[in-house]
């Protein structure tokens, strides 16, 4: 509130980033647990949600997505989380009620979307390696780039240090003494409904919330550090309270607001800033470098050839187009003079060029260079093979001849087997005709001759008419 | 519209709505 620290190393506390799921004895789905707890006699309801993998399951949301607080918009906590598909949503950072400004540092996946400039406040955050950070951090080291915050909000008091209460120190820090009339430390006190986002030993980050009505019902700040340290949480800060305290579960309210509606029977849930939510995993980054799909926090490639968690990696199989050519996301773009899919093939004769797509276009159709296209040819119009493709030409001189002689031994075959074959039917044809002109079988009955007819029929005439003949 | 909109009465503030935050 007082102090802006631009630079150097201010004091807070760094977590390392918990192990990848599955991890012994931790979900690896969020964890919401109801409670109804007696503080000092009053019965206070709420939720403790516990979240692994917190780096790729929770988001600091702007209201109503990004852009929010640039346009200091304010939203009730389920129309933010509605549409980011949040499974466990609450009340993130403070607010100017007035103007709907969003205080303090904002980090949202990734995006500084507001900076306090070194204002001392408590600060809950994520860097990019999954480490989480609690307290107090200059300007500079909210800025940092090498490990820059993925997510990071502000709130007023660090409740837990290192596993032990802070709420006097943070007095201190957050300048109590320049309060008018104790302001700060009535709303340490104070009952209210309250909310607070921190993490446990085993690296889980923890959500609380407490219902209540400010003066009323709810709980103070001690009184929710010593909650959060029987669940055993290290380091917590506190975030908005009051009427601001909202949860939302699946996309529903699930608390009982303080604040009024219009119509003082009811009550409604207040239009805040910044949001806390929990969401099925995210991929890193987001948007699977723009060659994937995010499929429960794991990236699949699109394609044949982007590899890598990130689908930023191109691979075209272990050949690597066989050091003649570029990986491509369509596969290897070979250089002049080579192809195939591996580009492990020469360009055959008379072709040249990327992937050997151009004809040469040499006199004579002699070849030319696989790689320029250009061609070696005399003034006498006659072929001057390259050195290099001297043993190509030959061998393709060879396979000419060689074809040609078997072609025309080919040919000559089938002539020798046409004649032969023609010379077999001829002489065939003329054996045939002599057969029946001087063949014993050969008959040829007359019906007269000179007028009389034939011994044999003249007997077979006589024989029909006599029919009583034996 | 009005019936489900906060009236924004339960305020918990930090610091003294009377004056702003000023830089030592």
């Amino acid at each position: 509130d007082c102090a802006r620290v631009r630079a150097g190393s201010l004091e807070h506390e760094s977590w390392p980033p918990p192990p990848p799921p599955p991890t012994p004895g931790v979900s690896p789905h969020p964890v919401v647990r109801a409670f109804v707890s007696h503080f000092s006699g009053r019965a206070v309801a709420g939720h403790l949600t516990r979240v692994a993998a917190p780096l790729r399951t929770f988001s600091v949301l702007e209201p109503r997505g990004p852009g929010g607080c640039a346009q200091r918009r304010r939203a009730t906590v389920e129309d933010t989380a509605v549409p980011a598909g949040c499974r466990v949503a609450q009340n993130g950072g403070f607010f100017r009620m007035g103007t709907g400004e969003c205080l303090g540092n904002v980090v949202s996946d990734g995006r500084r979307v507001s900076s306090s400039g070194g204002l001392q406040n408590a600060q809950f955050g994520i860097r990019r390696d999954g480490t989480l950070v609690t307290g107090y951090l200059s300007e500079e080291e909210v800025l940092d780039t090498v490990n820059p915050f993925i997510q990071l909000l502000s709130g007023v008091v660090w409740l837990i240090r290192n596993g032990s209460i802070y709420i006097n120190e943070s007095q201190a820090i957050e300048c109590d003494e320049t309060q008018e009339t104790g302001s700060f430390s009535k709303f340490v006190n104070v009952i209210s409904a309250r909310t607070a986002v921190g993490h446990d030993r085993k690296g889980q980050l923890v959500l609380f919330h407490a219902d209540g009505q400010t003066e009323q019902r709810g709980i103070n700040l001690w009184e929710m550090a010593e909650f959060l340290l029987g669940q055993d949480v290290v380091n917590a800060i506190n975030l908005d309270g009051g009427g601001s305290a909202t949860f939302v579960l699946n996309g529903t309210l699930a608390s009982y607001p303080s604040d009024h509606c219009q119509d003082n029977m009811w009550r409604c849930p207040r239009h805040v800033s910044t949001v806390v939510c929990v969401h099925e995993p995210h991929c890193q980054p987001p948007d699977c470098s723009g060659h994937g799909t995010c499929v429960d926090g794991h990236c699949e490639c699109t394609g044949h050839f982007w590899r890598g968690t990130a689908c930023n990696e191109l691979d075209c199989g272990p050949s690597n187009c066989s050091q003649h050519g570029l990986c491509t996301e369509t596969g290897c773009h070979c250089d002049a003079g080579w192809m195939g899919s591996n580009c492990s093939e020469e360009c055959p004769l008379g072709w040249y060029g990327p992937g050997c797509q151009r004809p040469c276009q040499c006199e004579h159709q002699c070849p030319c260079d696989p790689q320029t296209g250009n061609c070696s040819v005399s003034q006498v119009k006659q072929c001057l093979w390259p050195a290099e493709s001297t043993s190509r030409a030959g061998e393709m001189a060879f396979f000419t001849r060689t074809t040609w002689l078997v072609l025309t031994l080919v040919l000559v075959f089938l002539l020798l087997i046409s004649t032969v074959a023609n010379v077999s039917l001829l002489l065939g044809s003329r054996a045939e005709r002599n057969r029946h002109l001087g063949g014993e079988y050969a008959y040829h009955p007359l019906q007269e001759m000179n007028g009389e007819l034939l011994a044999t029929e003249k007997d077979q005439t006589e024989e029909s008419h006599s029919p009583f003949k034996d | 519209l009005g019936s489900r909109v906060s009236r924004d009465d339960d305020l918990l503030l930090p610091y003294s709505r009377a004056r702003a935050r000023t830089l030592r």
